[in-house]
C-alpha cells in the first residue's frame, strides 16, 4: 500500500516552500535555521 | 601517464602549502591576497605554464586529497567527528583553491576559460571517482567525492558578481557531471548522489532562481537516471535495505516537488511515466497528483460535478516529450496515421499487437515506451479530430472513429499482460483537469461501458482499483473517473460478478464507495 | 499481471556497490560548510527528548520569543547562518543596536545626552561577549560611523 507519506519528515501543509531548509533524502526532519547559510552583514562574521 | 618527474612532490608540496594557508585564515574570511601569493607560488614552480600541467596538477591533487580521507578514515584512533572535521579542513582548502582558480582564471568578464577550467575539473574529480570506484569496488567510499563536489557548487553559488554571470554555465556543468556519475555507473556513489542532487542550493538554482525554467530538462535528466537506476529493485519489489533507503529518498525530493515545484512535476510526467515500473503505484500517483499551484481543483467528490463543464477541460496539458517520434518504426507510425485519416486498412489493427510486443525477454513482452506514446499519441489525435469537427470530446463524440477503433481493439486483442499496460498508459493520463485527463477519463468508461467480456471491465477496475488503494496522494482524474464508474447506473458497476468475487474484495469496494460517496 | 523481471548480472553488481555503501551513509555536515562550533551532527539522545525542531522554529515571531541571553548566544554561536540574522533581527526588534567595531550589541539605558549627526552620548547597557554578561557603560560614545 505505499509509504505514509505524511510521516517522512516533511511539513506538507506548509504555506513556504520547502527545498529551502530541505534537510536531505535521508533526513528526518527539515535543517534548522543554524544549518542554513545565510548571507549576513559581514561585520557578523566575527568569529 | 608519464607525469614529469618531480611533478607529484610538487604539487604535493603546493597542495599541503595551501592547505596551511587556508586554515591559518578565521573561517569565512576573505583569501583573496593570500590565493594571488599562492598563484604566484604555483607559477614558480612552473604549473600553471600548460593546459596538460593544470590538468595534471588538479588530477594529482584530487587524488591526495582522496588518498588523505582514506587513511584517515582507517584511522581508528580518533572519533568519526574529529576524522571528519580533519577531512573537511583538507578537502575545503582544495575546494576553495578551485573556486578561486576558477573565479580568476581569465579576465573577469571571460566567461569562457573559467567555464572551461570548471569543466576540466568536475571532469578530473568524475574521472577520479569512476576509476577508485571500480578499483575499491566494496571498499569506495563516497565522502571526499561529495564533499568536494558539495563545497565547490557552495564556493561557486556565493552571491558574487563575477559567479552569477557564470551560473548558469555552473549549472549546467555540475548536471553535465552528475550525469556522467549517474547511480547506473557509480552504485556505490548513489547516496551521495541523490543527496547533490536533492541539496536545497541546488535545487532552488536549478528549479526556481534560474529564469525560463532552464533548467528544468536538466534535473527532469537526473530525475530520469534515477528512476532507472531503482527501476530493476522496484519492478521486482526486492525492497532490500538499501534500496528502500534509496526509495525513500527518492519519495522525500518527489514530495519537496510536488509541494514546491509542482508544474515541474506536470511538465515531465509522461518521461518519469516511461521509466518508472508499472508496480510502483505510489510513487507514480505522486507524479501524477500534481497540478498547476494557480488551479482551484474541484472537490472530486462533488456531488453531480459536471466535469466536462470545468474550463480547464478545453486546455491541453504541457507535454514536453515529443511523443509522435516514439512511436517506431517509421513503417508503423506511417501505418498509423494513414488509418487514423482513412480509418484504414483495417489490418492495421489486426497487425497491431505484433508491433507492440517485444522478443519474449523474461516478463517483458510488450515495448512500454511504445505503448504509452501510442496512446499518448492516438488520444491526442482524437481529442483534435473530436474539435475540427467543431464538437468537444464527451462519452458520444469520442466514439466510433479511427482513434476508437484502436482502443477498442487492443482491449480486446491484447492479452492480460498487454491490456494491463495498454490501461495503465491510459490511467496514466487521469491527472488534473485538462482536456487529456477528461478525454481519456471517458475512454476508459467507453471501454468499460462497450467491453465484450467481463475480464475487460475486471481488468480496467484492477488498474483504477490498485491506484486508489495505495496511501495518497491520489490524482484527480483518477479518482473522477473511479467515481463516475461506481456511480453512474449506465456502467451497472455493482452488478457484476467480479464485484462479489470474494469477501474481503466486497468490503474493499464498499469502504472506497463509501469513502466516495 | 507483469511477471517478475529477473535482476541482470549487471544489476547485482550494482546491488553490490549499493549495499556496502549502504553501511556509510552520507553524513549531515558532509553536505554543510564547517560551522565553527554548532555542527550538523545528529546525536542519538534519549527517544523522549524533543527530536524534531519545534513547529515554526525558523521564524522572526519565535526569535522574538526567546531570552536575550539566548538571543546572544544564537547570535555569537552561530555565525553566517540564518539563525544569526533572525537573533540579530530579533534583538533590533528589542532596541539593541550592533557595534560594528567593538561587535557588541548596545541598548540605550536612556536618553542620550548628547545626539548629533556624528554620535551619540550617553549611558548604555550592552553585552559583553568575552564575559558574556551584560554591562552598564556610562560616558558611552557611540559613533553612528560603527552602527550597522
Amino acid at each position: 500500500l505505499g509509504q505514509d507519506l505524511t510521516a517522512l519528515g516533511l511539513n506538507l501543509n506548509s504555506p513556504e516552500n520547502l527545498y529551502p531548509s530541505f534537510g536531505g533524502p535521508w533526513a528526518e526532519f527539515p535543517c534548522r535555521p543554524q544549518d542554513i547559510d545565510f548571507n549576513v552583514p559581514p561585520e557578523y562574521i566575527i568569529n | 601517464y608519464e607525469d614529469p618527474p618531480g611533478l607529484v612532490e610538487k604539487t604535493d608540496f603546493l597542495l599541503r602549502e595551501w592547505i596551511g594557508i587556508y586554515n591559518s585564515q578565521p573561517q569565512g574570511r576573505d583569501t583573496t591576497k593570500q590565493f594571488t601569493m599562492f598563484v604566484h607560488q604555483m607559477n614558480v614552480h612552473g604549473i600553471l605554464k600548460t593546459d596538460d600541467l593544470i590538468t595534471r596538477f588538479f588530477r594529482l591533487s584530487t587524488q591526495i586529497c582522496v588518498e588523505t580521507v582514506y587513511r584517515s578514515l582507517t584511522d581508528k584512533s580518533v572519533t568519526m567527528n574529529l576524522t571528519r572535521a580533519k577531512i573537511y579542513h583538507t578537502l575545503d582548502a582544495f575546494v576553495k583553491l578551485v573556486a578561486l582558480l576558477v573565479k580568476h582564471s581569465g579576465e573577469a568578464n571571460n566567461t569562457n576559460t573559467k567555464v572551461h577550467l570548471l569543466n576540466k575539473v568536475l571532469g578530473i574529480v568524475a574521472g577520479c571517482l569512476l576509476q577508485d570506484h571500480d578499483t575499491r569496488v566494496i571498499d569506495f567510499h563516497q565522502l571526499p567525492y561529495q564533499r568536494i563536489f558539495t563545497m565547490l557548487f557552495l564556493e561557486l553559488n556565493s552571491p558574487e558578481p563575477v559567479l552569477e554571470t557564470i551560473n548558469f554555465h555552473v549549472l549546467t556543468a555540475f548536471c553535465h557531471t552528475l550525469h556522467i556519475l549517474r547511480p547506473c555507473k557509480a552504485a556505490g556513489f548513489c547516496y551521495a548522489w541523490l543527496e547533490l542532487v536533492s541539496h536545497r542550493v541546488f535545487m532552488g538554482r536549478i528549479l526556481a532562481t534560474t529564469p525560463h525554467q532552464k533548467g528544468w530538462p536538466m534535473y527532469a535528466q537526473l530525475l530520469i537516471d534515477l528512476f532507472k537506476y531503482l527501476a530493476p529493485f522496484l519492478r521486482n519489489a526486492e525492497l532490500a535495505k538499501p534500496v528502500t533507503m534509496l526509495y525513500k529518498g527518492t519519495l522525500r525530493v518527489l514530495l519537496v516537488l510536488l509541494h514546491d515545484f509542482p508544474e515541474f512535476l506536470c511538465d515531465y510526467h509522461y518521461n518519469f511515466c516511461d521509466v518508472i515500473p508499472p508496480n510502483c503505484i505510489q510513487m507514480r500517483n505522486l507524479i501524477l497528483s500534481a497540478f498547476p499551484r494557480n488551479m482551484r481543483l474541484p472537490d472530486p467528490f462533488t456531488p453531480n460535478l459536471k466535469v466536462d463543464m470545468l474550463p480547464e477541460i478545453s486546455y491541453g496539458p504541457r507535454i514536453l516529450a515529443n511523443v509522435s517520434i516514439m512511436i517506431t518504426p517509421a513503417q508503423f507510425k506511417k501505418e498509423l496515421d494513414s488509418y487514423l485519416k482513412a480509418r484504414a486498412p483495417v489490418t492495421f489493427l489486426s497487425e497491431l499487437r505484433s508491433n507492440l510486443q517485444v522478443s519474449s525477454g523474461p516478463g517483458v513482452h510488450y515495448n512500454i515506451l511504445l505503448m504509452n506514446a501510442l496512446i499518448l499519441y492516438v488520444g491526442s489525435q482524437a481529442i483534435s479530430h473530436i474539435r475540427s469537427k467543431g464538437h468537444t470530446p464527451n462519452m458520444s463524440t469520442i466514439a466510433h472513429s479511427a482513434h476508437m477503433d484502436i482502443f477498442q481493439n487492443l482491449a480486446v486483442d491484447l492479452d492480460t499482460e498487454g491490456r494491463y499496460l495498454f490501461l495503465n498508459a491510459i490511467a496514466n493520463q487521469l491527472r488534473y483537469p485538462n482536456s487529456h485527463t477528461h478525454y481519456f477519463s471517458c475512454t476508459l468508461l467507453y471501454l468499460f461501458a462497450e467491453a465484450n467480456t467481463e475480464a475487460i471491465q475486471e481488468q480496467i477496475t484492477r488498474v483504477l482499483l490498485e491506484r486508489l488503494i495505495v496511501n495518497r496522494p491520489h490524482p484527480w482524474g483518477l479518482l473522477i473517473t473511479f467515481i463516475e464508474l461506481i456511480k453512474n447506473p449506465t456502467y451497472k458497476f455493482w452488478s457484476h460478478e467480479f464485484v462479489r468475487c470474494a469477501p474481503e474484495i466486497e468490503k474493499l469496494f464498499e469502504s472506497v464507495a463509501r469513502s466516495c460517496m | 499481471p507483469l511477471g517478475a523481471v529477473p535482476l541482470q548480472k549487471e544489476h547485482q553488481s550494482q546491488f553490490q556497490y549499493m549495499e556496502s555503501a549502504f553501511y556509510h551513509m552520507p553524513h549531515p555536515s558532509d553536505s554543510e560548510r564547517i560551522r565553527p562550533y554548532v555542527q550538523r551532527t545528529p546525536y542519538p539522545t534519549q527517544t523522549y527528548y524533543i527530536q524534531a525542531p519545534l513547529p515554526l522554529s525558523d521564524t522572526l515571531e519565535f526569535y522574538q520569543r526567546l531570552a536575550t541571553e539566548t538571543l546572544f548566544f544564537v547570535f555569537y554561536y552561530m555565525e553566517g547562518t540564518k539563525a544569526q540574522y533572525l537573533a540579530a533581527k530579533a534583538l533590533k526588534k528589542q532596541s539593541w543596536r550592533f557595534h560594528t567595531k567593538y561587535m557588541m550589541w548596545f541598548q540605550r539605558h536612556e536618553e542620550p545626552k548628547v545626539i548629533n549627526e556624528e554620535y551619540e552620548q550617553g549611558t548604555y547597557i550592552y553585552f559583553d561577549y568575552e564575559k558574556w554578561g551584560q554591562r552598564k557603560k556610562e560616558g558611552f560614545t557611540f559613533e553612528y560611523k560603527y552602527l550597522e
